[in-house]
């Protein structure tokens, strides 16, 4: 296995490869990209450098490029998976 | 003489990236009049 130091840097590395291929196929829409590492910096740093995360991220990664017209597709699952994620909750309207 | 354009892409062609955009789209929407 590997230490959470090693994962974290290596989900960073997936992660900043998967942005900048999805940044070429999301000009019609520059927010995605700003949205999406927006999550990603809201995630908890335990999911962050996990096993779990390097598979879905590594997953989508390949997919996408493979598969560049299904862009949006793997965005949003990335989204989902940080906002199931995410280190904190919204406080409850007053 | 035309040469096809084999590169072009349009993702809005394939329906899952299309709602999958709406979706995400939506949702930015959505967090940007929340705060």
């Amino acid at each position: 296995g590997k230490d959470p130091a090693s994962l974290k840097a290596e989900n960073e590395r997936l992660f900043a490869e998967f942005v900048a291929f999805c940044s070429l196929h999301t000009a019609d829409h520059p927010e995605v990209i700003p949205y999406l590492t927006g999550r990603h910096q809201k995630a908890a740093p335990a999911f962050l450098s996990s096993v779990e995360f390097r598979n879905v991220l590594g997953r989508c990664l390949a997919r996408v490029q493979a598969r560049s017209t299904k862009v949006y597709v793997y965005i949003n699952e990335l989204c989902t998976v940080f906002r199931a994620h995410s280190q904190k909750r919204k406080p409850p309207l007053p | 003489q035309t040469v096809p354009m084999e590169e072009e892409e349009d993702d809005d062609n394939d329906p899952e990236n299309r709602i999958a955009k709406k979706m995400l789209l939506e949702e930015i929407k959505a967090n940007l009049s929340s705060e």
